[in-house]
């Protein structure tokens, strides 16, 4: 945490438009560092909850549960579980599965109940509410192009190609982004985050819009997150 | 659909500006001139905040008898019609490892939005500044008291309001098609239902709302900063961000210091 303390103490500043995308190189080593009790997690566990959190990104009604959840739980808070009641049975299974996954269970009078330390850790609950938070920022679209990546499995791609950006903001392009069809896709993804991803054969470049907002930043936290979770030891 | 349609709105004539979409066809009866509106800060910084309506107004929550009463002016805003739309379609083939992707996916989605005339209701700012002139809210309200206690939450009093004035329509017609081939169970882009390998799928819907004459599509707030003895101020410029002022407790003294201070004091301080 104490990385967002010190953004929220300091004036946070704005993301520069049309800027090499490097000015978000330093914040993605810190998603690094956030995502890390994911990395931590057993195998089994991890491409559990890279399951239930890919499925949460086709269905925003279910990811505004979640988020609302997790950071009433962040916080302290007993969660309110009103939202949840009016969700319909397979998208409260949804949630409560993802819940599972992080070692909270919420079966009994409807109340969110902590599991046993072993499968809980506080810092597991701040890394997906890390990104839970951040995808849900993201418009419908933005958050549709996410899931076709994380299917298409160039999740690892894209952040490989945020991390090895340059202060010019060039990167290589890897396989699978080489193909015209799978960077397309990217390239969507990245426009519906006010980053401009131009090709140019094996190199890219990546630039911030004209007015960029958070978005950029958003979509590095969502990449970083989800790459992390679907990894494989 | 209404929260999607009011967010298109905004984001169209005030991008960046002040005015909250309203998210909720309910909330619009509770969002009057000066109602008190909860701004909820989030967790993370790149976070919207959260707005929430109350059925308080501010006089409601202040002290004395006398209620300030807004003094509204009406103008005519604007007539807002809005399509929104997309037609996605796509094929993609990709090989994973061993296995080979296939996905191609059409779909088509329409908002269309017919507010029609549009006004807005704006309270008159320097009368609510000449009103509120040594009001003071009153603390042990258990609206005030319950939202002090959340250090996220600031209250804010509603400025503007932009309404309709005559029955509107919002529509949304979705039409999803798609097509999947694979080895694995991949559900094609934008369709939500889960898909057998190599199947086929459509879906179409469409809704209709009509919306009645007054309804709120947005709004904005003008924040409140409360001192600890219900003193408070308008914040009127949109760098000053409203608030609790936080209590400072006083740290006990020991009598010898206070009286090097005070002269002897008449009781001994209890402990804290």
């Amino acid at each position: 945490g104490g990385w967002i303390q010190r953004k929220r103490s300091e004036d946070v500043r704005n993301i520069p438009s049309e800027a090499p995308l490097s000015v978000l190189k330093q914040d993605l080593e810190e998603f690094k560092t956030q995502f890390k009790p994911f990395a931590e997690m057993p195998e089994d566990k991890r491409s559990a909850l890279f399951k239930m959190v890919n499925k949460v990104l086709y269905d925003k009604a279910v990811l505004i549960v979640v988020e609302n959840v997790l950071e009433q739980l962040s916080s302290g808070d007993k969660p309110d579980l009103t939202e949840l009641e009016e969700l319909n049975p397979s998208q409260k299974a949804c949630v409560t599965a993802l819940l599972q996954a992080i070692g909270y269970s919420c079966e009994k009078e409807s109340k969110v109940m902590e599991m046993d330390s072993l499968h809980r850790s506080p810092c597991l609950l701040t890394a997906t509410h890390f990104l839970t938070s951040a995808m849900q920022e993201m418009s419908n679209s933005c958050l549709s192009e996410l899931a076709s990546c994380c299917d298409l499995q160039i999740i690892h791609a894209l952040c490989s190609l945020l991390s090895s950006i340059t202060a010019e903001g060039n990167s290589s392009l890897e396989t699978p982004l080489i193909e015209e069809k799978t960077f397309h896709i990217a390239e969507h993804l990245f426009a519906l985050s006010n980053i401009n991803l131009q090709k140019d054969q094996s190199a890219v470049r990546a630039t911030t819009g004209k007015q960029p907002g958070f978005l950029p930043l958003i979509l590095c936290i969502a990449v970083s997150g989800l790459a992390t979770l679907s990894e494989s030891h | 659909m209404f929260a999607k349609a009011t967010s298109n709105f905004v984001k169209q004539i005030d991008s960046d500006g002040e005015l909250i979409p309203v998210a909720r066809l309910n909330d619009s009866d509770k969002l009057q001139p000066l109602c008190l509106v909860i701004k909820r800060k989030r967790f993370w910084f790149w976070q919207k905040p959260k707005y929430i309506s109350s059925p308080f107004t501010l006089s409601d929550v202040l002290t004395g008898d006398k209620p300030i009463k807004p003094v509204v002016v009406d103008s005519d805003f604007l007539k807002y019609e809005g399509t929104f739309g997309d037609i996605i379609g796509g094929n993609v083939e990709t090989e994973v490892g061993n296995l080979n992707i296939s996905m191609e996916g059409k779909g088509s989605s329409k908002l269309q939005s017919s507010f029609g005339d549009l006004r807005k209701q704006e309270v008159d700012v320097l009368h609510l500044l000449q009103d509120s002139e040594e009001r003071v809210i009153n603390m042990d309200h258990p609206f005030v008291q319950q939202t002090r206690e959340r250090p996220n939450e600031v209250f804010g009093v509603l400025k503007e309001k932009v309404i309709t004035t005559q029955k509107c329509l919002i529509s949304e017609q979705v039409q999803e098609e798609g097509q999947c081939g694979s080895m694995l169970g991949l559900r094609a882009k934008r369709i939500k239902v889960s898909v057998q390998e190599n199947g086929n799928m459509q879906k179409d819907s469409s809704v209709v709302l009509e919306i009645p004459p007054e309804t709120v599509l947005a709004y904005s707030i003008i924040e409140l900063s409360i001192k600890t003895d219900g003193q408070y101020e308008l914040c009127l410029l949109p760098d000053k961000c409203g608030g609790f002022e936080a209590e400072t407790r006083k740290k006990p003294v020991s009598p010898e210091l206070q009286s090097l201070v005070d002269g002897p004091m008449d009781e001994p301080m209890e402990p804290d």
